[in-house]
């Protein structure tokens, strides 16, 4: 493992646990979308499936069980929570996420390493995550104001992509038999999608001001 | 390799 993959693993640890901390702190969840935090807990458990049967590392194992606890953890704050409930934005959050799930399951039967059924939620896990932050994005547009630990939240997991990409680039020219273009062309979508989320954080930061995204 | 058949990152 590189310094990047470990960088970005754990900025993706902190994005979550950020968004914990401000579900636990405020009791509140406003400004988070709670169809991306649902999408994720689909991903990470369609592309954890493999937990009991191939082993990588203590690391991974452990990762993974975080990452499901975690995310199931948050959803289930939005959902069950009982003051944790009242300040979820359901009418800012009404992306159709079903839509992005349909279509990343057809892609995934398109588009395949192997056809065989972990193989296929693998596919569907990775894309689905590459979209899986648009309602998320939407919401935050919508309401225009970004609360701080919403912004750092989101913050982390883009800076997560980032470093998987520097991961994937450092991999490529020190691994001989590195391709895996499923994970990297996602990955570069997923990415991509934070482009204006990042200049807007950085217009924030640079002047000093709250985090504000044009309507 | 172990590289090329089990996907170890998460």
């Amino acid at each position: 493992m590189n310094i990047f993959r470990f960088a970005g693993d754990m900025t993706h640890l902190i994005s979550i646990l950020v968004l914990l901390l401000k579900i636990y702190a405020t009791k509140s969840c406003s400004g988070i979308s709670r169809k991306t935090q649902e999408l994720y807990a689909l991903v990470f458990l369609a592309r954890y499936v493999d937990i009991f049967t191939e082993f990588i590392s203590v690391y991974n194992t452990i990762m993974k069980i975080v990452f499901i606890a975690s995310t199931l953890a948050i959803v289930w704050c939005m959902r069950g929570h009982r003051v944790v409930r009242r300040s979820y934005d359901k009418e800012l959050d009404t992306f159709r996420h079903y839509f992005l799930i349909a279509a990343s399951l057809v892609l995934a039967l398109l588009v395949h390493e192997k056809f065989t059924f972990q193989e296929i939620l693998w596919a569907f896990s990775i894309y689905l995550e590459a979209v899986a932050i648009l309602p998320q994005l939407v919401l935050l547009q919508r309401s225009g104001n970004v609360d701080n630990l919403t912004g750092q939240y989101v913050f982390f997991l883009g800076a997560y992509r980032g470093l998987y990409i520097l991961n994937w680039i450092y991999r490529y020219f020190t691994e001989p038999h590195f391709s895996r273009w499923i994970a990297c062309v996602s990955g570069l979508v997923q990415t991509a999608l934070y482009a204006d989320f990042f200049y807007y954080y950085f217009l924030s930061w640079k002047n000093n001001a709250k985090l504000k995204l044009p309507a | 390799d172990q590289e090329s058949k089990a996907h170890d990152e998460l």
